[in-house]
């Protein structure tokens, strides 16, 4: 399960923020624009995402923190991702991913604390279980499409699930 | 895990028909494997009760959400994700059909981690941790966060709504 | 009508800020022509209060919507249609907005007819002229008509969300 | 503005059924699957729209009542549409607008009762400032799209509006 998420510099999320979540039904809250889906954003940063559409955005640059009415732009935008895996049985206990992206352009990614390539960070993503078409994250108008998925698709959705 | 496509299709399809048996009410789902064109794939069929078969497309927009919804709690029984993470999948939702919805992702909330990220009264009533987003008026969101103990009553807010 | 684009264009920019402003206090709109790979078009900004400019795919699906009835509505008031058939247009819109939304429609509805598809009851509290439609066990629909003095508070069923 | 809408035989509505419209809001209200958007794209069916996937249909055939429990299919779908114009300068004050299509794949038009051919309808609903790219009619799912739009859509659609 997801343990913490820890944001700053990400969309809307200039200042550090932690959200550390429990078991069982976690609940996000909040009126329009407020930064709710901002949040499910981080989580797919962290979990790889390379494709800017998928997050709303023009360009992965648009991912920093661009300033507001009295509050400067940031240079850099930082998620990390805690995940507990249910332990034994040679999976590891503990994952903590770290995505980190400058306004100049430097990437880079971290695996319980060292220096890695996204390469590593989806190969550790995927003994948890966790890949680019799994069906764990739904994202905000996305709910039908799974609906009008071909019937291929689906089968690889299956097939990423076992 | 190199675990045949028969056995996984077999396993998520059971849970898919239980599920729907939840969702509709009197109504049948499964999840069938075709071909097409030479490419082997699933489809996904469901009759809500009082119904007839039909292409899914006919069915209305909360039926199809809902449809959906049962693909994906039908995978989360049989082959389970560390987490869910749904993005205001319950819009299309009367009343009716979100608690019933919520009652599944409770009944599965024992095994299973959620997050579920709403606008909506009867999914926060549902929540074991909480978490408010506020966006002040320079343009940066903040985060408060509350562990509870299943009774969130007080914390309808004027943009929440309530059910 | 051989009007020009640049007249309609003018009518509806005004319109638009107009209506941005009520749906997004302290916020800013326009409509802006351009010229595109030698294609002549118009596109939409909208600046809600307290942040900056930023493409409008950035903006959240709550104000996306606002943005597009915005844009609707002020269409609706420079060079009205005969009537305006939104269905399930306030799905992502939080309480606070969807009433900003119906108080602009609620202007306009001395003027401009609207046939409003909903399940949620602040859009029921603004009919002038109620429809409730309900289908069978036997997959037939059926329609009852209420018009009302502005008064539905009994009308609330258990699949209307209430707010 | 829209008088009435009378349907018999189009999707779920079996039985005929009529709805008179009054001026300012009208709101349709009901559960899930009950039959609001079948309305809406009576509606629609009315204005002339020939693309089945508008209209959720894979196909023109899918629109006529296709059975259910103890409840045959029909065999013919037809939908009127009522539309009071706001009368004088040489504009009609009453137009009253016909469609019919039955299994047998028999299409039909009629205006103020007379049989007539679809580009007729569709002058006479030009005339009253409706046409196919026309903001009057939102369908559910498609509100984001005006925002989604290309630069050169949106002209087209204030263009139409003119
Ligand atoms: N790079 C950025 N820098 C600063 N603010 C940003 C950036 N990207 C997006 N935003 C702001 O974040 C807001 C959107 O937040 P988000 O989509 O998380 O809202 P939400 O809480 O999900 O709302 P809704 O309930 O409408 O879905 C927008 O108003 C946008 O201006
Ligand atoms: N040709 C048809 N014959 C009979 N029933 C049909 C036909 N086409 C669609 N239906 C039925 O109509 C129902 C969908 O109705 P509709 O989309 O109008 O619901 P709705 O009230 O808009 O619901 P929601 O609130 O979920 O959007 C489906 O359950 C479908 O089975
Ligand atoms: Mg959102
Ligand atoms: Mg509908």
């Amino acid at each position: 399960m997801l343990t913490r998420l820890s944001l700053r510099g990400f969309k809307s999320f200039a200042e550090p923020v932690e959200l550390r979540f429990g078991p069982g039904v976690n609940v996000i809250v909040g009126p329009n624009g407020s930064g709710k889906s901002n949040v499910a954003e981080a989580i797919l940063w962290a979990l790889g995402e390379q494709r800017p559409a998928r997050l709303r955005a023009p360009g992965m640059q648009d991912v920093l923190f661009s300033g507001g009415p009295g509050r400067q732009a940031v240079g850099v935008a930082e998620v990390t991702m805690g995940l507990a895996g249910p332990g034994g049985e040679g999976r590891p206990a503990e994952l903590e991913v770290t995505r980190r992206l400058t306004r100049a352009g430097d990437a880079g990614y971290r695996l319980n604390g060292g220096r890695c390539r996204l390469l590593d960070v989806q190969d550790a993503l995927a003994t948890h279980g966790l890949g680019p078409r799994s069906l764990s994250v739904i994202r905000q108008g996305q709910v039908e499409a799974v609906c009008a998925s071909h019937p291929a698709e689906l089968r690889a959705v299956l097939d990423e699930a076992a | 895990v190199a675990e045949g496509f028969d056995e996984v299709l077999d396993a998520v399809g059971r849970r898919f028909t239980e599920v729907v048996g939840l969702l509709f009410p009197g109504g049948e789902g499964r999840i069938r494997p075709v071909a097409l064109e030479g490419e082997d794939g699933v489809v996904v069929e469901v009759v809500p009760a009082g119904k007839r078969p039909r292409a899914l497309s006919l069915l209305s927009g909360g039926e199809r959400s809902l449809v959906a919804l049962a693909f994906c709690l039908a995978v989360a029984m049989a082959r389970p994700a560390p987490f869910y993470l749904l993005d205001e999948v319950e819009a299309a939702l009367d009343d009716v059909n979100l608690r019933r919805f919520l009652g599944v992702v409770r009944r599965l909330a024992g095994d299973t981690q959620f997050l579920l990220i709403t606008h909506q009264q009867p999914t926060v009533e549902t929540a074991d941790t909480l978490f408010g987003v506020t966006m002040g008026g320079n343009g940066v969101s903040q985060v408060l966060a509350r562990r509870l103990d299943r009774n969130p009553e007080g914390a309808a807010r004027p943009w929440v709504r309530r059910a």
